[in-house]
């Protein structure tokens, strides 16, 4: 999962 | 954003729009299961700490925000409404919440991308996801006379899964590096539990019968 980006799904 | 994720939030959005109405417009919670709205609550607060952390978009927001409020305002309802609160089937309501809250903490402390507070709930909250559903689908199949809206409110909550399956294949096709297997695995786990609802409901449609659960 790539973090840094955070979770971009609901 | 893809056509199949943004379909499957809409769907998402839409099945908590037919259970707020329902219960708003019948007055009445009948065959709501209150355990996976609070099951939900607790899904939706685990998973959206990132709120107050991490910004990725106004949309993200704005869904986090309108689902955390509706699954609020549905356990408000049926918890304390005057009138709606007595339709609810506590005694057919008798999932036990530990019997799924313990083992997602309990995987979710072992099996993480990352060992933080933040990504722990954050996984706890995906696998507790693949599951709440159980004391809805309980109650259903408990149900003689199913609510029309209530089997829709089912219905497009397991459409909305289905979809999310599709957003995946479209993102592993089209995004290199991505990849997110935990969240792939509990997804495909969450879609199968609907599988037999799905069978019931688009049966019960053909023949244009009241929805009923075999038990």
């Amino acid at each position: 999962i790539p973090k840094e980006d955070g979770h971009d799904e609901l | 954003m893809n056509i199949f994720r943004l379909a499957g939030d809409m769907t998402h959005l839409l099945s908590i729009l037919v259970l707020l109405l329902k219960i708003n417009a019948t007055r009445s919670c009948r065959g709501v299961s209150l355990k996976t709205q609070e099951l939900y609550a607790l899904v939706f607060v685990c998973r959206y700490l990132d709120l107050f952390t991490n910004f990725i978009s106004m949309y993200n927001t704005i869904m986090k925000i309108i689902f955390l409020a509706s699954t609020f305002t549905i356990i408000y309802w049926m918890r304390f409404h005057k009138v709606i609160r007595v339709t609810y089937d506590r005694e057919q309501d008798t999932f036990r919440y530990q019997f799924l809250v313990l083992p997602c903490l309990v995987l979710a402390l072992l099996l993480n991308s990352e060992f933080t507070v933040m990504e722990v709930l954050w996984t706890f909250s995906i696998y507790l996801e693949a599951v709440a559903i159980l004391p809805q689908l309980v109650l259903l199949q408990r149900t003689n006379n199913i609510d029309n809206l209530t089997g829709n409110y089912v219905f497009l909550l397991g459409s909305y899964r289905a979809l999310y399956i599709l957003n995946w294949i479209y993102r592993f096709l089209t995004e290199p590096n991505y990849r997110q297997y935990l969240v792939w695995i509990s997804g495909i786990v969450q879609t199968i539990i609907y599988i037999d609802f799905f069978y019931y409901y688009i049966k019960s449609w053909k023949n244009n019968e009241k929805l009923s659960l075999p038990a």
